[in-house]
């Protein structure tokens, strides 16, 4: 059956790429330090916006999280 | 909210629609709009005026893709929409995925439907005459009737179909594209909708006049299924039934499919023309999306409660309303609607009551509370200290707790470090290891933490000790490391990486914390062992150091405890 072309794209890149799209990576702090944020850091900072439990693990309910329609705005105020 | 509080300077905030999506009629687009204004209008003194020329506030478009600014959009699903703050320029502004399929929510029966001759889905854009048409035209009509291509070059393959103009005539058009207009004779039964009566194929039907006999005009009125605008990979709209793997379907299914999408077939037989499409599902209303995107456009950053609109997953709701957490927010930049603005921030004006009061006649102190006093040696010297169980001003000044003992920072004429003091003969009730303090000097009281306790001065009466789980906070908090008052009755109560909120009047700790520490509070240690509010900045304090941050969140001093605040040589 002609299905949707699934982009390859391995869940940990998608995850990757989510959570750098939404700020949860490299935080730009206000004091203009940069600091980079191991991923299971980011995704406990995410796990906790969603309201989700926070194993800093890319669990099923986290991916699929991350698959949910959603505004492009980043939840982590590096936004300009 | 956004870095700085971003918000508009004026209350009358203009908006412009550049561009409309083609899944809606665009007085049904401009309708969602208004209603997403209102939602935010409802609770603030703010109004929202339309422009159709000029530079508005907020200048709303739909884009695909590259749009034009440094955000793209992703296709199909994902990314649904964005907004900037308020500002100058694009700042303000919001742009609407229109690879999404727009609707009211319901999905599509309210569709507005575009077809042409054999009833194909309109295309956009087109060419028509070597221009480009992102919408209906009546371009080249001369009775005026908005048409449109199927495909990107009207010239070669004369398909065209009309779009009708009223959403209410959801209905196709008859040969000639007239809309249906109801009611309609046909052998002398009156029709007030389209009618398969007369064919054999189930097509249905309407007339184009009172009296179908006359003109012989009639048009096809695709049923509700295949008014979903399906569409194949060629762009047919779908057509039911449709036969898949030996079994018919008279409406979109996901069968067959892994991702649980709905598709069509277009044409009775799936398989010989292998020809299908996606019935779009419900589709995502573009009133929700729009009051969460002007959310942004006035200033509101993304909630982290579920059921908030400013909550950045999208989710349909019937009858919306907003969280209380999208009306704090939209009211602490822009007051509300009626009556004065919330009381602002409280300075943080020294009160006179930190210290038990001998005349105080408050509720008497609970015997059993009382610690016997710790002997003071008063050659005690702050200065030899490397690090402080707390730090935190009480009646304006700074105190330095250690161990049973205090010192304080007196200001004025007889200024500079006094004590040390002893902590039990001040407030008897209290341990020797204090982990935080904090002055609520609108209510006139001292609350202490120490492990899992805290306790509440007013005067010399005291509450407690009591469990630190009263307040909300989680069993999983050991001890509070640090507190800062943040105007209208809420601190921010800290322990390792985390910090909490805590409405004092309410006792409790408001919703969606706790939070990041270092998420927000950028450039200062994430575990800070003390955290307190002195003179309009905010101190994080590990081992001898302190991070002073500024009321923007900016790190603009780091220093030695012992030598900037107690002052040592």
């Amino acid at each position: 059956f002609p299905g949707d072309i699934i982009k390859n794209m391995t869940d940990s890149e998608l995850a990757e790429g989510y959570l750098k799209k939404f700020g949860y990576m490299d935080t730009l702090t206000r004091s203009g330090f940069q600091s980079m944020v191991s991923t299971s850091k980011a995704l406990k900072r995410m796990q906790r916006q969603m309201g989700m439990e926070e194993t800093g693990e890319l669990d099923k309910s986290t991916l699929e999280a991350m698959k949910r329609p959603r505004c492009g705005v980043p939840d982590v105020a590096n936004y300009r | 909210t956004f870095e700085g509080d971003l918000k508009w300077d004026h209350q009358e905030v203009t908006y412009r629609i550049l561009s409309y999506t083609p899944d809606m009629a665009t007085s049904l687009v401009d309708d969602a709009f208004a209603r997403a204004f209102k939602v935010w209008s409802d609770v603030t003194p703010l109004t929202f005026n339309r422009l159709f020329d000029g530079t508005a506030d907020i200048m709303i478009s739909f884009g695909k893709i590259d749009h034009g600014d440094p955000y793209p959009f992703d296709g199909k699903d994902g990314l649904l929409a964005h907004a900037y703050p308020p500002g100058e320029g694009v700042q303000g502004d919001a742009h609407f995925d229109d690879d999404e399929y727009w609707t009211l929510g319901e999905g599509p029966a309210v569709k507005t439907l575009y077809g042409n001759a054999d009833g194909a889905m309109c295309h956009f854009p087109f060419t028509f005459e070597g221009k480009s048409y992102t919408t209906c035209t009546s371009d080249g009509r001369s009775d005026d009737l908005p048409w449109c291509s199927t495909t990107a070059d009207y010239g070669r393959d004369n398909k065209f179909g009309f779009c009708p103009s009223e959403l209410l005539y959801t209905f196709g058009g008859n040969a000639d594209g007239e809309k249906c207009v109801f009611p309609f004779v046909f052998l002398d039964k009156e029709y007030d909708s389209c009618t398969t009566e007369g064919r054999d194929d189930g097509y249905r039907w309407c007339a184009t006049t009172s009296n179908f006999d006359t003109d012989v005009k009639y048009g096809f009125c695709p049923s509700r299924e295949t008014a979903v605008i399906g569409g194949n990979s060629e762009g047919e709209s779908c057509h039911f039934p449709f036969v898949f793997l030996g079994k018919e379907y008279d409406s979109c299914t996901s069968e067959g499919r892994g991702d649980g999408k709905l598709w069509c077939g277009t044409t009775d037989s799936y398989d010989d023309d292998k020809k299908w499409g996606f019935c779009p599902d419900q589709g995502y209303s573009l009133f929700l999306v729009a009051a969460h995107e002007f959310g942004h456009a006035l200033g509101l950053e993304h909630s982290n409660i579920r059921e908030a609109l400013m909550y950045p997953m999208y989710s349909f709701v019937e009858d919306f309303s907003l969280h209380e957490d999208d009306i704090e927010g939209i009211q602490y930049l822009y007051g509300r609607k009626d009556g004065p603005d919330p009381t602002p921030p409280q300075p943080n004006t020294p009160s006179t009551t930190a210290y038990p009061d001998p005349d105080d006649t408050d509720k008497p102190t609970d015997p059993t509370t009382t610690t016997t006093a710790t002997p003071v040696d008063p050659t005690k010297d702050a200065c030899k200290m490397n690090k402080f169980d707390t730090i935190t001003v009480i009646n304006g000044e700074l105190h330095f707790f250690n161990d049973g003992l205090y010192w304080r920072m007196s200001s004025g004429r007889d200024g500079g470090l006094k004590g040390p003091f002893s902590i039990s003969e001040t407030w008897p009730a209290l341990p020797a290891v204090i982990d935080s303090a904090f002055e609520n000097t609108l209510a006139r009281k001292l609350y202490f933490f120490s492990g899992t306790r805290f306790w509440v001065y007013t005067g010399k009466s005291v509450l407690g000790p009591r469990s630190i789980e009263k307040l909300g906070l989680p069993n999983t908090v050991q001890k509070v490391e640090g507190a800062l008052q943040r105007g209208k009755g809420k601190v921010l109560l800290f322990s390792g990486e985390n910090y909490w909120r805590l409405d004092v009047k309410a006792q409790k700790i408001d919703k969606g914390y706790p939070r990041y520490t270092d998420a927000v509070f950028g450039g200062v240690p994430n575990d800070a062992h003390d955290v307190f509010q002195y003179n309009g900045h905010m101190y994080f304090c590990r081992d001898r150091f302190y991070w002073r941050m500024n009321s923007r969140r900016q790190v603009d001093r780091v220093g030695y405890v012992k030598y900037d605040l107690l002052q040592c040589t």
